[in-house]
């Protein structure tokens, strides 16, 4: 079901999923705000692993996504 | 598939079951990882054995929220579990976070054995998946654990790891493993399509493809990721607009949802829909939006549906070439597009403009379904 617009928390929420799952790291700097956004690379790198269309940007179809149960990989693998 | 770099040296594996949910009875939960670590000594050199005391290579507990590894776990939903890479220590590990309600076999809940399947997958090395219907694909989907079969995909991830099962008795003939359709495959023949609140849906075994208007690449995914209750294999489908309902058919049963919610009352069977009883299954299903009637195919012939008076036309059933000029092959699938009829056959698809019987163009599965 199409959702009408993301919210605030649900910002946050797509935030937190690509830490979790997308290695996302804190954006900083200036250098940062000159090109795309952390967030947005992340994005798109998980549409395309999803098999989304890849906007770049959080529509519903990506938090309905982030929003399915799922396996929640520990961060040690990552490191490993 | 994915690996993480990471693999067991020895093939000889203990495992332990720490401690049990309280949705599950002991016994289900034994068997449910019981099969799901035979799932892949199926097709591996690698064997398991249960210990009871002790350290074993992969360590089971269900456990909630912060549980000691730095990976809390978050409540019902979203995160169901987890499991580490080949490794001493936490490696090999599977969590299984017991505020979700497990299940033996049930869709109204988490079927333990497909999690637990998949976590065994980290266990041994492998990552995620991004093949819609890999059991290592991350996000989970009902699958009865009574008719799985390892998919392709993890069966090429696991055997690239550990090679294949060299043990395995050659006069046991397994099923084969599924794999996913392909939308570039040109010669395939899809279950069904219909249209659903404004997109196209595609249907080919347990999988469908989601067609956006405003997108050109379609969506692909298991067909119970969308209607955990609903039948694969399907033989057709339609959507009603009246009722804001989708209509999926197979065998002699129809199932009806609404939005992604099961609609009360179904799944029901053909003659409720006034088709006679010896019709064991439809072809393909139409719903003709200008005249408010369903068309079902079966063989040669097709039915009219009046979904209005909720009754069986008079006259029917009908020669589909009478209505569908030279259509003289087996409708597979059929579904109405921007005032026109789409009729499929096999790999081909039929433009007709209903009103005046005439057939315009013939065209490829691609036409609609893109190979992106």
């Amino acid at each position: 079901v199409p959702l009408s617009e993301v919210s605030v928390e649900d910002e946050s929420f797509a935030k937190n999923y690509l830490k979790k799952f997308f290695n996302l790291t804190e954006e900083e700097g200036p250098a940062v705000r000159r090109g795309i956004s952390p967030v947005n690379k992340k994005l798109a790198e998980m549409q395309r692993f999803f098999g989304l269309q890849i906007t770049g940007s959080l529509d519903a179809d990506t938090l309905a996504m982030m929003k399915k149960p799922r396996c929640g990989v520990p961060d040690e693998q990552v490191a490993r | 598939f994915s690996i993480y770099g990471r693999k067991w040296q020895k093939r000889s594996l203990t495992y332990r079951i720490e401690n049990y949910t309280p949705d599950m009875s002991v016994a289900e939960v034994d068997a449910s990882i019981g099969k799901a670590l035979q799932v892949w000594a199926k097709v591996t050199p690698l064997r398991f054995t249960r210990i009871y005391s002790g350290i074993a290579d992969i360590m089971i507990s269900f456990v909630r929220r912060e549980h000691g590894d730095f990976n809390s776990f978050d409540g019902p939903g979203n995160t169901l579990a987890h499991a580490f890479a080949p490794g001493d220590g936490l490696g090999g590990d599977a969590h299984f976070d017991d505020d979700e309600s497990f299940t033996f076999r049930s869709s109204r809940g988490v079927v333990l054995f497909i999690v637990a399947a998949h976590e065994f997958g980290h266990s041994l090395g492998l990552g995620h998946s991004n093949v819609p219907g890999a059991l290592m694909y991350p996000t989970y989907s009902y699958r009865n654990p009574d008719t799985f079969v390892l998919p392709q995909d993890d069966v090429r991830g696991i055997q690239y790891l550990y090679g294949p099962n060299s043990r395995k008795d050659p006069s046991v003939d397994d099923p084969k493993p599924p794999t996913t359709p392909d939308a570039c495959d040109s010669n395939m023949v899809l279950d069904a399509v219909t249209t659903h609140r404004g997109e196209i849906i595609f249907f080919k075994d347990s999988f469908l493809w989601r067609s956006f208007p405003q997108s050109q690449t379609p969506q692909q995914s298991l067909i119970r990721s969308l209607w955990p209750s609903a039948p694969v294999d399907i033989d057709a489908a339609y959507e009603s607009r009246q009722l804001d309902t989708v209509f999926l058919f197979k065998g002699r049963k129809v199932w009806a949802f609404t939005g992604n919610q099961p609609v009360r009352g179904y799944p029901k069977t053909l003659t409720a829909f006034g088709l006679p009883k010896g019709v064991r299954k439809i072809d393909a299903a139409l719903h003709d939006v200008n005249s408010g009637k369903t068309l079902f195919f079966v063989g040669n012939n097709y039915f009219s549906y009046d979904e209005s008076r909720k009754t069986m036309e008079q006259g029917y059933p009908r020669l589909v070439n009478q209505a569908f000029a030279g259509l003289t092959r087996r409708v597979t699938a059929a579904f109405q597009h921007k005032g026109y009829t789409y009729i499929y056959s096999g790999p081909y698809v039929y433009e007709y403009d209903l009103g005046t019987g005439t057939r315009h163009r013939e065209l490829r599965n691609s036409y609609f379904l893109r190979c992106t």
